[in-house]
């Protein structure tokens, strides 16, 4: 329904204002309906402003930077519908050090609430986790699972997984 | 409904039966380019009713059962379980008393599917209804993100992006 | 033709004028996410006679123009200068015999466009003609490989991928 | 014409497959046409079977498989068609370690023919690198540039840059 749509747009909007400062460390960004006349058929558009740069939309942007921001607009709709658990695989791959961890961070935060299995390549990432697995093809074609918990005493070591960035 | 274990047998590169516990918080997947790391998640995404070969990567359904490897013969059926504890009593009816949810999918090389929760046969549309509603279900889209994905929320038409928040309504 | 160095001076994020010497083997950039890597590639690919806003990233043709910071105004004009050595004489006429080309590309706000080689006039197409053949013409797309492109490669469709082989052809 | 791409075709695809098991330490690929009697119009297939595997079309390869693959590929046809410096940006970006090793080890062996610019977040593709350049964005929305080279006797040492991963 229209109104359900405006809402929810609206509601995303908010959540996505207050995240992406907090990723980006600064600046500012929001969404726009490109009908806002015609909520029925309306796309959704992202207008950007990383810190200390202009306002543009988000293709002159980086690599790095437009990842980013589509991570904080998929906070922001989870903020808003919370599901009881979130799978994220290697959306870390583009950011520098700095960036994933802020996206870190704010994991381990929405994590009190919520289950996320993140699948990275990255150090920083990893060091978030209270549980590891290692995922190994010992046998060419034949995937298998290493556990190492972190969180607990009797934290098991197991043996050395790809921890590669 | 938290989700408590995945167990795989048969499910692509996972031959042999294969369980990971997921605890509260943050848990990471590891390991080298192509050792099933992604074939985890679309395990997950397959056992919640996935019907799109394309969206787990293949072309037919048939692509997801243990193709065989250099030293192993491909497998007869795969199947993956999903254990659910309800502690929470959030399940949809009719099975919102019970403490836990084990979701069954197999699929056989002959074709045909299996779909049972607690082991009791149930339909397809069983499985997929369960999920409805709680934000994970496989037409949700927004709380499991495949690999690749950023990139196309990044780059899709502002009509295309509108269905993220047409999702989440 | 060796790259020898490439000058950027109010294109993109480089407001201030900036020179990379390029030597001989591999030259690696790095930098944290937006600092302006990319716009060093794009800075090339504009000076080689890109005419495809999209392929920059931009909208309009004026996107590259440094268009200001918190504290810096906008430029009035963007220009990028590639020195090139043309010690094995592979430069096509009439620019055969000279020991170094220098290409040099500028964009004003006003949307008037000038082209140099060697300090003198030329058109759009004379910069554009220099490079076919030599393997980096921004036609070729296979020794220019832009951020994301890999990805393209990998999801292209088989039509797509002809494209390619047709390109070194 | 018809005949050229048949030759560039077939030249394109004998490299591949030399190129592929340097990139995925053993395993082979090839290029197939789609229409092999329609070589106006035929697209371009590619077959893999990584090492140990079974052989598959690419759809069901890994996000680090495809990558490895297609770089498999651009080297290719690099090689049949060298220009005089090519510029690949973060192209290693979903590679684990392993093969981020391989892929810089081939690029420093192609580089004494032509020169090679990498942008790049990766430690290891640094580390094949002869010349390092910092970007950086003390001021925001203005990059500067610092240039540090390693092959010199003279090695100049510059600010820390982004040596993130
Ligand atoms: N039905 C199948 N039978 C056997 N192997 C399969 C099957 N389907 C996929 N695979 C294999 O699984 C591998 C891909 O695994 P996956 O995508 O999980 O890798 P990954 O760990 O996510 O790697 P990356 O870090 O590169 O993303 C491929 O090599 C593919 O050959
Ligand atoms: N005309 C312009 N004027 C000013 N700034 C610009 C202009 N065009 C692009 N930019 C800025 O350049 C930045 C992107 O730079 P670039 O793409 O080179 O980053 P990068 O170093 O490649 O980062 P990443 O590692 O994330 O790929 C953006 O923040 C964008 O705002
Ligand atoms: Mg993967
Ligand atoms: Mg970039």
């Amino acid at each position: 329904s229209r109104d359900l749509f405006a809402s929810t747009f609206e509601e995303v909007d908010t959540r996505f204002r207050a995240f992406f400062p907090r990723l980006f460390r600064g600046g500012r960004a929001r969404l726009e309906l490109t009908q806002p006349d015609n909520l029925l058929e309306s796309g959704v558009e992202i207008v950007v402003q990383p810190p200390g740069k202009r306002l543009q939309s988000m293709t002159l942007l980086s690599g790095g930077e437009k990842a980013l921001t589509a991570v904080a607009l998929i906070f922001a709709i989870f903020d808003l519908r919370p599901s009881p658990f979130s799978v994220l695989d290697e959306v870390d791959a583009p950011l520098d050090e700095g960036n994933v961890g802020r996206f870190a961070d704010l994991v381990v935060e929405m994590s009190s609430h919520s289950q996320f299995i993140l699948i990275t390549h990255n150090k920083r990432t990893m060091e978030a986790a209270g549980t590891l697995y290692g995922v190994t093809m010992e046998e060419p074609g034949v995937s298998k699972v290493v556990g190492v918990r972190f969180d607990h005493a009797d934290a098991e070591s197991g043996p050395e997984v790809d921890a590669d960035r | 409904m938290k989700l408590r274990r995945i167990d795989i047998f048969g499910f692509k590169s996972f031959r042999e039966r294969t369980a990971l516990d997921v605890s509260d918080g943050v848990t990471a997947v590891v390991g080298p380019n192509g050792c099933g790391k992604s074939n985890i998640v679309d395990a997950i995404r397959w056992a919640m009713g996935s019907q799109s070969p394309k969206d787990l990567r293949g072309r037919a359904m048939e692509d997801v059962i243990f193709g065989g490897s250099e030293r192993n013969r491909p497998a007869g059926y795969a199947e993956v379980n999903l254990v659910f504890s309800n502690e929470l009593r959030t399940a949809p009816a009719p099975w919102r008393e019970l403490p836990e949810l084990r979701v069954t999918r197999r699929l056989f090389r002959t074709g045909d599917s299996e779909y049972e929760l607690n082991g009791q046969r149930v339909r397809l549309r069983d499985v997929q209804e369960l999920f409805l509603g709680t934000g994970v279900s496989v037409q949700d889209g927004y709380s499991i993100i495949e690999q690749g994905r950023v990139g196309f929320i990044v780059s899709a038409r502002p009509e295309e992006r509108r269905a993220l928040i047409e999702e989440a309504a």
